[in-house]
């Protein structure tokens, strides 16, 4: 029986992507004729660097596969800019449908529903992956698939054969073994397609017609661990077993040609497996830059990564008071500089410090807000533009004043008054003493006779010209 | 160069044309 796997994790082996060494920076193709049980032709492809080498291409381009297209691996490699192109998954002859997993170039194109058959992808960090995925696996958005496809049969797993387990795996519903063995075992046109200990893509392909000459899946897979093939996926064969170089057919196909059946033409397949020059992922950076060689090169100051694709503003990060753009930092409000590390200056409020305060009498504003009612700005405002209570609170202090100080100019005047009168009395008083011309006598109330005393006193004071 | 179309007939099926797979 066959389950369908929508969730969990199968088993599948992956490898992480490796540099190209600077000696395999262009594919390389080998071809072969070995002897199997005869002359078996054939080509053997490595690429270097997948992940930006290697593409699943819909039949006819971008849209063949909901359009059930069917085209040669010529027509479909051609435009594509192929050196290497081979047919790719299997797809229904009657209706054309592409059958199994596709994800083309980035773009989900077709999906098995966790029906097991192997897979053969590269996922957006350029892992490698090879074998049984569920459907959750297949749908990851986290580090997803940007070529995969389906075959039939998981060839070689992790440097050993693993065909028995894939007839257990990869069951016929029917339980009919004699189709799905016979798939197996007879000779034919193969294609395969996996990667080396290097991480190298190695695409495989021998001519052959079923039945009547080629190889089978064991000799194909003994063959490529030989090539030191670590993991590998049978790819269709027969009369779809393609292989076109530089846009041109350099393989003998075992269709006959509908208008004269001594002529051998090429089929019309669904997906094709294609090996091109050093191409960017995804082709156009992501917008932000220009791909070179395969490599992206970043346009403006502040975009960076493999892809283009993480804006970068320097090791401050904006001073945690702005955010990294495409232009650079945008600050937030109060702030302004490259890397939003100072404060607006007096006068200038909000993000990046562009608008000016409001405030009367050019008072400074809250440099976020722009609100003028702030202790600092009260300061800066006139005694007439303060607030009621403020206002009442230094009348007081005034009246009080005025009356103090009144009080005090009272105090003072009493005090001259006081001084002035002393100072009069007490000369009066001095001049009562004085010797001279002028005695001042004071007057008696006399009633009777002077003494003798007083009238010697008398007439010595009568005559002023005594002395 | 047209090749001009195929007659399909070099068929190599993993599983018979008349039995779709389907899950259990």
């Amino acid at each position: 029986d066959c389950a369908r796997v929508r969730v969990g994790s199968r088993r599948a082996r992956e490898l992480a992507a490796l540099p190209a060494t600077p000696d395999a920076r262009h594919p390389a193709v080998r071809t072969f004729v070995s002897h199997f049980r005869g002359a078996v032709p054939g080509h053997l492809t490595r690429a270097a660097e997948p992940l930006r080498t290697f593409s699943v291409l819909e039949p006819g381009g971008p849209g063949g596969c909901a359009s059930r297209r069917r085209a040669t691996v010529e027509e479909t490699a051609r435009p594509a800019g192929c050196s290497v192109a081979q047919n790719g998954g299997f797809f229904r002859m009657a209706t054309g449908e592409c059958l199994g997993n596709v994800v083309s170039d980035g773009r989900r194109v077709s999906s098995s529903g966790g029906l097991q058959n192997a897979q053969f992808g590269i996922r957006r960090d350029g892992t490698l992956v090879t074998g049984y995925l569920s459907e959750e696996e297949v749908l990851d958005t986290e580090n997803p698939f940007v070529q995969l496809l389906s075959g039939v049969v998981w060839l070689i797993r992790n440097g050993s054969i693993y065909i028995n387990e894939s007839q257990a795996t990869e069951c016929d519903e029917t339980q009919e073994t004699g189709s799905f063995n016979k798939f197996v075992n007879v000779v034919s046109a193969r294609t395969a397609v996996g990667h080396d200990r290097k991480g190298q893509l190695v695409l495989f392909h021998v001519d052959g017609q079923t039945e009547q000459r080629g190889i089978n899946l064991w000799e194909m897979a003994e063959f490529l661990l030989k090539q030191d093939v670590v993991n590998a996926i049978n790819l269709d064969g027969g009369g779809s077993a393609t292989f076109v170089l530089n846009g041109t057919l350099a393989s003998y196909p075992s269709d006959h040609c509908q208008d004269n059946n001594m002529w051998r033409c090429p089929r019309s397949v669904s997906t094709v497996v294609c090996v091109h020059k050093p191409r960017c992922q995804p082709p156009d950076c992501n917008g932000h830059g220009t791909c070179v060689e395969g490599h992206c090169q970043c346009t403006g100051h502040f975009w960076r990564g493999a892809t283009c694709d993480e804006l970068d503003c320097g090791p401050s990060n904006c001073s945690q008071h702005g955010l990294c753009t495409e232009t650079g930092c945008r600050c937030e409000a109060g702030w302004t500089g490259s890397n939003c590390s100072e404060e607006c200056p007096l006068g200038w409020h909000g993000p990046g410090c562009q608008r000016p305060c409001e405030c009367e009498h050019q008072c400074p504003c809250d440099p976020q807000t722009g609100n003028c009612n702030l202790t600092q700005v009260k300061q800066c405002l006139q005694p007439s533009q303060v607030s009621l209570q403020t206002r009442e609170f230094s009348l007081l202090t005034g009246t009080t004043c005025l009356a103090l100080t009144l009080a005090l100019v009272f105090l003072l005047l009493i005090s001259i008054v006081a001084n002035v009168s002393l100072l009069l009395g007490s000369r009066a008083e001095r001049s009562r003493h004085l010797d001279g011309s002028y005695v001042y006598h004071p007057l008696q109330e006399m009633n009777g006779e002077l003494s003798a005393a007083e009238k010697e006193q008398l007439g010595e004071t009568c005559n002023p010209f005594k002395d | 160069l047209g090749w001009g179309p195929s007659l399909d007939d070099d068929l190599l099926l993993p599983y018979p044309r008349a039995r779709a797979r389907s899950a259990r």
